[in-house]
């Protein structure tokens, strides 16, 4: 099963 | 790291950073993580010369945030930490106080 590497990070 | 049963969270080595945002409303740094993410929330950066990098004790990149201005911030979204950081409401001083674990 392949899972969605995507990370995000958000400016604060 | 899960908090203990009875709800209270180990505070050893853990460090408070305070600081008021600049004339944008902005802190300087970068969070990753969140329930949604399935990891913790972690600063990823720092930006040079921002409230973030000249407080005192200093934010830095891979602390974790425990809390936000005393809200255990565990079980939340990645847009909900957000939306608490930004949200400067909850105190009358308009400062941000994070409990971290450095990095």
């Amino acid at each position: 099963e392949e899972k969605d590497e995507c990370i995000i990070a958000t400016e604060v | 790291e899960k908090s203990t049963p009875n709800g209270i969270i180990p505070h050893d080595n853990l460090v408070i950073v305070r600081m008021r945002p600049d004339e944008n409303g902005r802190f300087g740094f970068n969070v990753k993580g969140g329930s949604d993410q399935k990891m913790p929330v972690i600063v990823s950066r720092v930006a040079p010369g921002t409230p973030a990098d000249q407080c005192v004790p200093r934010l830095n990149e891979g602390d974790q945030v425990v809390l936000i201005n005393g809200r255990d911030i565990a079980d939340y979204t990645h847009d909900q930490v957000v939306s608490f950081i930004k949200c400067s409401c909850e105190n009358n001083s308009n400062e941000l106080i994070l409990l971290v674990r450095p990095n």
